[in-house]
């Protein structure tokens, strides 16, 4: 079973997608073979890395995964496109326990011949956020340094306890990351502060500061890392990636 | 049946919550007697407004609407708060049609005393987004001027024109709101130029301009209109409403 990381948060706009496709540009960078799984309905994560939502989620296909695993512009990095499709993304959300079942076997057989795999999840905690939960090895919570944050961590919490507790311990708390910091602000300091009270030594050292260059990338098909390697936004991702890998 | 806005987008993060709350008081100073309906499961537009969550979803009670209505620290606006229960969220979301039927009934019944309705919707194209389509008059999306928003945007008009066939017209587009405007970002007005062709006189000619003192309102359970009125937020949701009165 490769590393799996499940970016996730119910509050929308956090950073997920941006998170997932940076942090696994920096795990490539470092030599794993890595792979990004878009389970968002959105395909941000597939625009991103330059690909195509499928018509029908591969997740859900009786194929094995890697007949739809794409390669992508940076070496080591594999991508499972997402899809847009209502059809399928209700029978997540609505369907049987044995759809939700479908989606983590075939994220736990699918996997296999990768190092790491990035969970990019949407931002409801309903049942692919769930499922997505369910197949990972640790949670990763991006977190925007604003008021609305505090409000819903508690919920998200609750939530990964009641995940771990069903997979006996297997998915862990892997850390909780500051996005779009902006060091000018007081809302953001005091943020800061009330997340790390809240969460403690889960809070990673490294944030990620507000970079223009790191929303710009995706308009190329491209991680901030190849974009624009001497912005703050890249040196940030990079610094994210060395500290994940050290807490393995 | 009052003016009933639906304010939804299914990306996340783009100021759904803080357009809902900010449009509200805005007409509530206009004299009309307002409500804020929280369909969000993260219920931030209850926090925003100095509610507390319902234990459960006043909109799936059988009791009258008018007996969960709130009232707010601002004169004629109330608040119909949200609910963090995932039983009734997924109840809305996993339900038989009955219940979003509930949903739908109760407020169309429920709302008849307030000149206008403003309902804030959770960030997915699902039943509590689809019930609140239905129900409303007029949609409102707020689109943030980024990448990724162009990416959601025609998925969400096909949601919507789904939802105008089934209410053999009854809703239409109010309007297309930029968010978080940053003058000096050459990615703004990228995106700026390619909502205004993809949308064309549908765009508001207000945009929200990013200032942190609309970030900093929730905190005190305040609209910016209240916590800083010579904001340039402030300024851009009181012109927000000017136009939005208009074209009624
Ligand atoms: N550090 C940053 N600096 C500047 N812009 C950022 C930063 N991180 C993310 N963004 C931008 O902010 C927006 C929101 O980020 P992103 O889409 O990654 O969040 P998300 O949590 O995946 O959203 P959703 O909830 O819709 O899935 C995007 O337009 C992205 O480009
Ligand atoms: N014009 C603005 N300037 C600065 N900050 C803003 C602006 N509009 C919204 N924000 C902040 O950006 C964040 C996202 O806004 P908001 O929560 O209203 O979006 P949303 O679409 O309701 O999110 P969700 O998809 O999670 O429901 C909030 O922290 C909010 O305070
Ligand atoms: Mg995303
Ligand atoms: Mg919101």
């Amino acid at each position: 079973m490769p590393r799996t990381l499940c970016i996730a948060n119910q509050k929308g706009g956090v950073g997920k997608t941006t998170t997932a496709v940076n942090l696994a540009a920096g795990f490539a960078r470092a030599g794993l073979r890595t792979l990004v799984i878009d389970l968002d309905p959105q395909c941000n994560a597939t625009g991103a890395l330059g690909g195509k939502p499928c018509a029908r989620h591969p997740l859900l296909s009786t194929e094995s995964l890697s007949t739809h695993v794409l390669e992508t512009d940076i070496r080591d990095l594999f991508l499972l496109p997402g899809c847009r499709s209502f059809q399928d993304v209700n029978l997540l959300e609505h369907g049987e326990v044995a759809q939700s079942e479908i989606l983590q076997r075939n994220i736990e057989t699918g996997t296999s011949s990768f190092d790491s795999v990035l969970i990019d999840c949407p931002p409801s905690l309903g049942k692919l956020t769930r499922a997505a939960l369910a197949s990972s090895s640790e949670v990763l919570m991006p977190i925007q340094c604003e008021y609305f944050a505090m409000e819903g961590a508690a919920q998200m919490i609750q939530a990964i306890k009641q995940c771990i507790d069903q997979t006996e311990g297997r998915l862990k708390i892997g850390g909780v990351l500051l996005t779009m910091y902006d060091i000018s602000l007081e809302l953001t300091h005091e943020v800061d502060n009330e997340v790390r009270e809240f969460f403690g030594d889960f809070v990673f050292d490294t944030v990620i500061p507000r970079d223009v260059a790191i929303a710009e990338a995706p308009s190329f098909g491209q991680s901030v890392l190849d974009y624009a390697p001497r912005s703050r936004g890249s040196r940030a991702y990079i610094e994210l990636c060395m500290e994940v890998l050290d807490r393995d």
